[in-house]
């Protein structure tokens, strides 16, 4: 565990934070895709498959436990809460899974490691959690005005998967034979996909204004 | 590559 992994991972546990506390304390779910916080749930499902059997550390046991349980939370929450549910925005929210997970799963059948079945799902999560954000940045670019905690999320939710990257590149200096093609690609992808939000994420911030997306 | 160490990731 280096520290470019250990703060990924708190970044990426900061972002679940900040959007529970937005469902918790505001009761809101404004601005946030249903769409893609259900993929985020098929992807630690298809992810970590293999948590009941290889046990790698007490840390790894339970940083799954709690990614699995929160993106379900998250999805029940505005699925089926009677106050959250009401703010979801429902017509504005209408990227289809399908597309997304389609092509991820024909790709993870064709590019993978090794073809086993746990393999092939591990593959295809890392594919379809690089893609995940799509709904969600649809969804940002459609309704503009986006509140402080959503930025935070999706800002916290990017800077995780670049975060990433810093440590894979640490991993392959100080490590033998560590080379990853799949994570480190869908990984690239993950990361530029946030370009254009992190841009004006940035410029928000600098000039001390509104987190706005141009129409 | 072997998975033991590709797996410990999250």
């Amino acid at each position: 565990m280096n520290i470019f992994r250990l703060t990924a991972d708190m970044t990426h546990l900061m972002s679940v934070i900040v959007l529970l506390l937005k469902i918790h304390t505001i009761k809101s779910c404004a601005g946030i895709s249903l769409k893609t916080q259900e993929l985020y749930a098929i992807v630690f499902t298809c992810r970590y498959l293999d948590i009941f059997t290889d046990f790698i550390s007490f840390y790894n046991t339970i940083m799954k436990v709690i990614f699995l349980w929160t993106s379900f939370s998250i999805v029940w929450y505005m699925r089926y809460h009677k106050i959250v549910r009401r703010s979801y925005d429902k017509d504005q929210d209408t990227f289809r899974h399908v597309f997304l997970m389609l092509p991820c799963l024909v790709l993870a059948l064709l590019i993978n490691e090794r073809f086993t079945f746990k393999e092939v799902m591990w593959t295809f999560s890392f594919y379809l959690e690089a893609v995940a954000i799509l709904p969600q940045l649809v969804l940002l670019q459609r309704t503009r005005n986006i509140d402080n905690l959503t930025g935070q999320y999706i800002f916290l939710l990017g800077a995780y998967r670049a975060l990433y990257i810093l440590n894979w590149i640490y991993r392959y200096v100080t490590e033998p034979n560590y080379v990853h093609w799949i994570p480190w690609m869908s990984g690239l992808v993950q990361t530029l996909l946030y370009g254009d939000f992190f841009y004006y994420y940035f410029l928000s911030w600098k000039n001390n204004v509104k987190l706005q997306l141009p129409a | 590559g072997g998975d033991d160490d590709l797996h410990d990731e999250l």
